[in-house]
């Protein structure tokens, strides 16, 4: 392990250690997606005082109902590792609260309150329930829920320390999994890489531009299958929703003569497909099969993707790794996600060059010995194993 | 008392929303 400082053993972090601790209480805040130090701050600081307040209004509560005995602090065990933060309950040891380390946005100490800020879910359809904006906020700013839990130890600001050293273990673990040495890069230096990427924003012009977006009616008779196999788009792309990988020779989609493979589908019938799972699309689009009359939002797009990576020395470290040319992962933030890359592409040409019948040793080899402007041109997977014949399509 | 905050560094690679309930 690279030394990280706090008051902890590294590898004690990785098993989880335990604090006692008093909960007082938990409250929910609207926060924006990366707030300054201050406005953290004032956040802790609010989330503190209603906790307080709820306190007070339950000590009086119970006050009235001479319960004068009863405890107002429930004991808790904190269980703090490199994974999960843990509030068990210190008699039953049952757990209360249970947050993977990665979802907790920032820790905070006053005097003997420790107060923790957890990112709320948000599903995928980004539902008004868990995304809103405030008003008056500028530009309409999307705010994210956060839910903040109140302690009270003689140890605060041990405990605080403790899960802000089990973040850089973690942190460093996971640069290291995505081929960052973190002992050859400091985080600021990365940063500074990020912040000279320009992001690839062709796909949001594209998008953007109404020329691309068409709404189509599409004739079919009773009983028929639209005609089409749909692909996921890949994560990191801009656009979360199905592609058309294949048409069905004589089916209405091909005969409509108006689609083509690459165009991305956005709605069919009024319902939108965007940020579902592949697998519920792919019932929307079946559940058609009664229909004389389809109406699709589609966005034209040509079936390879663009992708360029700006990337100024070998040390830093691309942010994707590939598998038979296939992307399998992707580093959120990184250069090559700025860049394009989307999760599940087969690399069809790197600098021009075609890699389709490349062996993987190679183009690991061309891209990690790349350095400057990487152009990259990729499509999802299942849509050029259907392209090339290598998959038989079935069409829904 | 001072009060002390302690981003955590993954943050910024979390997609936006994503979190737990």
């Amino acid at each position: 392990f690279v030394a990280v400082p706090g008051p902890c053993e590294p590898e004690d972090l990785i098993d989880g250690i335990i604090f006692a601790a008093n909960y007082l209480g938990s409250t929910q805040l609207l926060s924006e997606r990366n707030p300054s130090k201050n406005i953290r701050m004032m956040q802790a600081q609010e989330a503190v005082s209603r906790v307080k307040r709820m306190q007070k209004a339950a000590k009086i509560k119970k006050k009235a109902n001479s319960e004068v005995d009863a405890p107002t602090l429930t004991e808790v065990d904190l269980f703090i590792s490199t994974q999960r933060i843990k509030v068990l309950n210190a008699d039953t040891q049952e757990a209360m609260l249970d947050h993977a380390l990665r979802t907790i946005s920032y820790i905070a100490d006053i005097g003997s309150i420790v107060v923790l800020m957890a990112r709320r879910r948000m599903p995928r359809a980004a539902s008004q329930d868990c995304i809103e904006t405030t008003p008056g906020a500028p530009d309409g700013r999307k705010q994210y829920k956060m839910v903040c839990h109140v302690f009270e130890s003689e140890d605060a600001q041990l405990i605080a320390q403790s899960i802000g050293q089990a973040f850089s273990v973690a942190y460093q673990e996971f640069l290291r999994a995505n081929g960052i040495n973190p002992e050859d890069l400091s985080q600021k230096e990365y940063s500074d890489v990020i912040s000279t990427q320009e992001m690839y924003n062709d796909d949001l012009v594209h998008f953007s531009k109404s020329e691309n977006c068409k709404e189509l009616q599409l004739e079919k008779h009773k009983g028929e299958i639209l005609g089409v196999v749909v692909v996921e788009s890949g994560w990191g792309s801009i656009l979360p929703t199905v592609i058309l990988a294949n048409m069905m020779n004589g089916g209405p989609a091909a005969r409509s003569g108006k689609l083509s493979i690459g165009d991305q589908i956005t709605s069919v019938n009024g319902t939108s497909l965007v940020g579902l799972p592949l697998a519920t699309c792919q019932s929307i689009i079946k559940g058609l099969k009664q229909q004389t009359q389809v109406k699709l939002n589609i966005v034209s797009c040509p079936p390879v993707t663009t992708v360029l990576i700006k990337r100024p020395d070998l040390k830093y470290q691309l942010g994707f790794s590939v598998q038979n040319g296939i992307i399998c992962s992707l580093m959120r933030g990184g250069i090559a996600e700025r860049g394009g890359v989307r999760v599940g592409h087969r690399i069809i040409e790197i600098n021009g060059q075609s890699v389709v019948a490349t062996a993987h040793e190679k183009i690991v080899q061309a891209l990690s010995s790349s350095v400057g402007e990487i152009h990259m041109k990729t499509m999802p997977a299942a849509m050029f194993r259907l392209l090339t014949g290598q998959e038989t399509p079935l069409y829904i | 008392s001072a009060l002390t905050i302690t981003v955590n560094p993954m943050e910024k690679h979390e997609a936006p929303g994503r979190g737990e309930d």
